[in-house]
């Protein structure tokens, strides 16, 4: 789960 | 990952290539607009922050981030140094202000959260929307340009536009993926701006002949 870190595109 | 967000993330890459390798054959960076340079570093700096503080993602993420915030210091730093002589500032005019401004209210007015991190996210996503801008005002102003240098600004507006097919993309099949309103809307915006390049490059460009606006 990465919903702390949502900008997983460039 | 999907196939339109490999290719766009590769249509950057080619893109970084053609302008590193458009200055280096010519040993000029004329027709190159110095002001959109500046910007995409402004853009790269502020939205890799997470360089930083997150916690890893992936190899490719952190690779990418390094080559697109290097690459872009590179050619500020060719442009600056080396190609100096070759950039004309006199039709570099464009007012880079209200695009820093103007990013900095929309990023400040509807940020994903009220952190510095995510307000500066914001801010690089707006103002990515727009920094093609100064380049495409000196081709008008020049009303042409080098076949390579439309092939640059092709490749680097590809980017986001394969990006609006890859968040369709998520949206029906990737249940985990979040999909970013800021991210979308400034996407499609980007998208309509490179739409009038778009259609002369392919209608021109695309059968051989010169990049010229009518």
């Amino acid at each position: 789960e990465k919903k702390e870190h949502p900008h997983d595109e460039l | 990952m999907n196939i339109f967000r490999m290719l766009g993330d590769l249509s950057h890459l080619i893109s970084i290539f053609i302008l590193l390798h458009k200055m280096q054959t010519s040993k000029s960076c004329s027709g190159v607009s110095f002001k959109s340079q500046v910007l995409y570093l402004v853009v790269y700096v502020f939205r890799y922050l997470d360089l930083f503080t997150n916690p890893f993602m992936s190899y490719y993420n952190t690779l990418m981030k390094i080559v697109f915030i290097a690459s872009s210091a590179y050619t500020i730093y060719l442009m600056s140094t080396v190609f100096k002589p070759t950039h004309d500032p006199a039709i570099d005019t464009f007012k880079i202000e209200y695009l820093l401004g103007g990013s900095l209210v929309m990023a400040l007015l509807f940020p994903p959260k009220w952190t510095f991190m995510e307000i500066s996210w914001a801010f690089s996503i707006w103002l990515e929307s727009v920094a093609i801008l100064p380049q495409l005002f000196m081709v008008q102003r020049t009303g042409e340009a080098e076949t390579i240098t439309t092939h640059y600004i092709f490749a680097l507006g590809a980017y986001r536009a394969l990006y609006i097919p890859n968040w369709i993309w998520r949206y029906m099949f990737d249940k985990k993926a979040k999909l970013e309103t800021i991210a979308v809307v400034a996407g499609l915006a980007q998208t309509l701006l490179y739409s009038d390049f778009f259609y002369i490059y392919w209608t021109k460009v695309m059968k051989g002949k010169k990049f010229q606006l009518p």
